[in-house]
């Protein structure tokens, strides 16, 4: 039923309007909350498939319940993402949809001061943590506690496939003020 | 606390006082400058609206520049932090081991209180010889070639020369100089609009707020507010070079870098609360 309400919706994007931005404000608004409301259901379906994804083969169980969440980042284009701002501790799952092998950065909007990144294998990787820049801080209806994007190198996702990180704060009792160091 | 520049060991980036970025390549001969500018948009018949890209006057008019700029480097990326001024900013990127440039530009609210439509561009302007020609992708596949002042079917007379120089782009504009066989391309994230008005520069219209309707359909001016204010864009454009005696790998190389800014990959995040690694 989620998934027939995501097709429904992206019937009516289809619309030239839609497609151009021809239509009028409150029209282009409708659309947007329409898009909206069908991506956080399809969060669910996300969820499911990556669970079942990522049970290593042969492995019947499914991952057990706080690691069976998987949740999108909708509003990354403003630097916020809640999970990640308030978690000391997450795992992180870059899901390819490309045919190709793909190495990527990652840029995740943190709070928190220094993290370890850790490979599905437990290697550490190399990270970097750069300020948000100020003008992407006060845009307008950015509801977001964090200062930093924290950067580290994502290598080799497979294609049409996934490759998931670790990531935990250290020194979970880091003030918050931006010191130039960072 | 000392770096003023960035750019890893290819290119080195700087900021003048004016807030134009220039970009110096440390191993080929090519230089370019970037910056933004806005256009008019006329208001009096036919305006400028949703439908129609139409300036006020066939000249650009520059950004004001107020503001500041930051680096910071380090073992992954090294970036630029502009602010141009109230309403445009960007972030000049360059990461480790990547050849190309990402341009993070924010623009808006555009401020209208002056009773002025304005439709802000950027501009990349190199040291390539075009002669007129430059490139678009109108769908995101083929690139067409595009000749300033020219229509393959009939003998055109632009009497809006700007206009009638802009040409839809889905993923990619570029421009090339035979001689020195270099190409310069600029991929975007999103469809826009852009042209090349002079040998060797590329340009492309980031965001618009426009005051009267166009009168084609619509009913309304293109003049989108969100939280009571002017609408604010945000978008990367990547800044590539491309050799053109290595065709091959040069055109696999932009199509895989149009498809990875077009395609990235999707995070998913999994709130792992006091678990440790081993349990995750």
């Amino acid at each position: 039923e989620d998934l027939q309400l995501f097709r429904e919706v992206m019937g009516v994007m289809q619309h030239h309007d839609a497609v151009t931005g021809t239509e009028k404000q409150h029209v282009a608004d409708d659309y947007a909350k329409l898009l909206y409301e069908v991506m956080v259901k399809g969060e669910k379906i996300t969820s499911s498939a990556m669970s079942e994804l990522l049970k290593s083969p042969g492995e019947r169980k499914e991952p057990t319940e706080p690691f069976r969440e998987f949740r999108s980042c909708l509003l990354l284009n403003i630097s916020s993402c809640e999970p990640t701002e308030n978690s000391k501790s997450f795992g992180v799952t870059l899901y390819n949809a490309r045919s190709h092998r793909v190495s990527t950065y990652v840029r995740i909007p943190v709070k928190g001061k220094a993290y370890i990144v850790k490979d599905q294998l437990g290697n550490e990787l190399s990270t970097q943590l750069l300020p948000i820049p100020l003008p992407v801080r006060h845009i307008a209806g950015r509801h977001s506690n964090a200062t930093r994007e924290l950067v580290f190198h994502a290598v080799d996702i497979p294609p049409l496939g996934h490759q998931s990180y670790y990531i935990d704060e250290k020194g979970a009792n880091s003030t918050d003020e931006l010191t130039k160091a960072d | 606390e000392t770096a003023t520049s960035i750019g890893g060991d290819l290119y080195d980036i700087s900021v003048d006082d004016s807030g134009k970025v220039t970009i110096e390549w440390k191993t080929k001969n090519m230089k370019v400058s970037q910056g933004f500018n806005y256009y008019k948009g006329e208001k009096r018949f036919r305006p400028s609206g949703a439908y129609v890209f139409r300036p006020l006057e066939s000249v650009m008019h520059n950004l004001e520049f107020t503001g500041s700029h930051e680096v910071y480097r380090g073992p992954l990326v090294e970036e630029l932090h502009i602010i141009i001024n109230k309403f445009v900013s960007q972030t000049v990127r360059v990461y480790k081991g990547e050849k190309r440039i990402e341009f993070d530009w924010v623009v808006g609210p555009i401020p209208i209180e002056d009773h002025i439509a304005r439709e802000v561009v950027t501009r990349y302007s190199s040291n390539l010889a075009s002669d007129g020609v430059f490139y678009t992708d109108s769908n995101g596949r083929e690139m067409i070639k595009r000749v300033r002042y020219f229509r393959p079917t009939w003998n055109v007379d632009l009497a809006e020369p700007i206009a009638g120089n802009y040409y839809p782009i889905t993923t990619k504009i570029s421009l090339q100089d035979t001689k020195k066989k270099l190409r310069m391309s600029v991929l975007t994230d999103r469809a826009q609009g852009g042209t090349s008005m002079r040998d060797g520069e590329l340009e492309v219209m980031l965001h618009r707020r426009l005051l009267v309707d166009d009168s084609l359909g619509v009913g309304e001016p293109l003049n989108e507010v969100a939280f009571g204010q002017g609408l604010i864009a945000r978008g990367v454009h990547y800044l590539i070079d491309s050799d053109l005696q290595d065709l091959e790998n040069t055109v696999l190389h932009e199509k895989s870098l149009a498809q990875s800014l077009a395609l990235k990959p999707w995070l998913l995040v999994t709130p792992v609360h006091h678990s440790t690694f081993e349990q995750w």
